[in-house]
C-alpha cells in the first residue's frame, strides 16, 4: 500500500508541469524513503531527477518499492483539475494497475477523486556520480528563465562562462548575437534576489537553448536556481523544494567541431 | 541529435 498526503497539493502539478514537455512516459518510485523519479527525454540528451523525501508530506506510508508507470501528460491533465488550495493524496495498491489522486478543498466541503490508469514501462536507472562542480552559480529561477527565453530570440545555444567577474550567457544566429552578464551580489532583505557563484575555475560550456527553456518550465517551485558546471561534463540545473527535495535537470553539452 | 554526446553515457547503469 502507497499512501501519500501533500497538504500543498498544488507544488505535484507543478512538478509535472516541469517535466511532460520532456518526459512522455514514466516510472514513478514509491520507497520509505519518499517518491522520485528518473528519466531521459526522448532524445536521449537530457536527464531528470526529483526527489520529494517521504518526511516533506503530511501522511506517507510506503509498505513496500513500488513502481508507478504512468504517462505525464495523462497525469498533469489529472492535476490540472485540483484546486490551487486543494489537499492532495495519492493511493495505490502494492499490485494494483491504478493510482488515485483525491483532491480536498480547503474547507472540506468538496472532495473529488481521480484514477489514473498505469502503464509498464522498462526504463534503467541511471547512477549519477558525485561530482566537485568548476562552477556553480546560484541565482533567481526567474532571471535564468528570461535569459534563456530571450536568448532563444537569437541564437539555438547558449555559451554560458563563469569567471570571476560573474556569468555570462550569449548566443549567436542569423540576425545577430546576444550577451547578458549577471554579475554576483547578495542581498540580505531579499535572498531570493541575490546571485551567488563559487567559482574553483573558469568554465565555459555550450548548450541547446530549447532544454534549458524546458528546464525553466520548473520556475514556480523555486525562487532560485542551481547550475552547476565542469568542463566537459552535463550541466545540472537544480530547482530546490523547499522542505521536501529537488527537481534536478542534466544536460550534455555540445560538441565543439 | 547533432554535436552532442547521449546523457547515459556519462552516468552508469545501476
Amino acid at each position: 500500500m502507497f499512501e501519500a498526503r501533500l497538504t500543498q497539493g498544488v507544488l505535484l502539478r507543478k512538478l509535472l508541469d516541469s517535466m511532460k514537455d520532456l518526459v512522455q512516459d514514466a516510472n514513478f518510485d514509491c520507497s520509505s524513503t519518499g517518491f522520485a523519479l528518473q528519466a531521459m527525454d526522448s532524445s536521449h540528451v537530457s536527464l531528470i531527477h526529483m526527489q520529494l523525501r517521504s518526511d516533506g508530506f503530511d501522511h506517507f506510508r510506503c509498505d513496500r518499492n513500488l513502481s508507478m508507470g504512468v504517462s505525464l501528460n495523462n497525469m498533469a491533465k489529472i492535476l490540472k483539475c485540483m484546486g490551487n488550495d486543494d489537499v492532495l493524496t495519492m493511493k495505490a495498491e502494492d499490485q494494483g494497475d491504478s493510482v488515485t489522486f483525491m483532491f480536498e478543498s480547503a474547507n472540506q466541503e468538496r472532495i473529488s477523486d481521480f484514477e489514473l490508469k498505469l502503464m509498464d514501462i522498462d526504463s534503467e536507472q541511471l547512477g549519477i556520480p558525485d561530482t566537485d562542480y568548476s562552477a556553480t552559480v546560484k541565482m533567481p529561477s526567474a532571471e535564468f528563465a528570461r535569459i534563456c527565453k530571450d536568448l532563444s530570440t537569437i541564437g539555438d545555444t547558449v555559451l554560458i562562462a563563469v569567471t570571476k567577474d560573474g556569468v555570462r550567457f550569449s548566443t549567436t544566429g542569423d540576425i545577430g548575437s546576444a550577451n547578458v552578464t549577471v554579475r554576483s551580489h547578495s542581498n540580505v532583505d531579499k535572498p531570493e534576489e541575490q546571485v551567488v557563484i563559487d567559482m574553483q575555475e573558469p568554465v565555459a560550456l555550450t548548450f541547446a537553448l530549447r532544454y534549458l527553456n524546458s528546464f525553466a518550465k520548473a520556475t514556480p517551485l523555486s525562487n532560485q536556481v542551481m547550475i552547476s558546471m565542469s568542463k566537459e561534463l552535463p550541466v545540472v540545473v537544480q530547482y530546490r523544494i523547499e522542505d521536501m527535495g529537488h527537481i534536478s535537470y542534466y544536460l550534455a553539452p555540445k560538441i565543439e567541431d | 541529435l547533432k554535436g552532442q554526446r547521449p546523457i547515459s553515457s556519462f552516468f552508469f547503469v545501476k
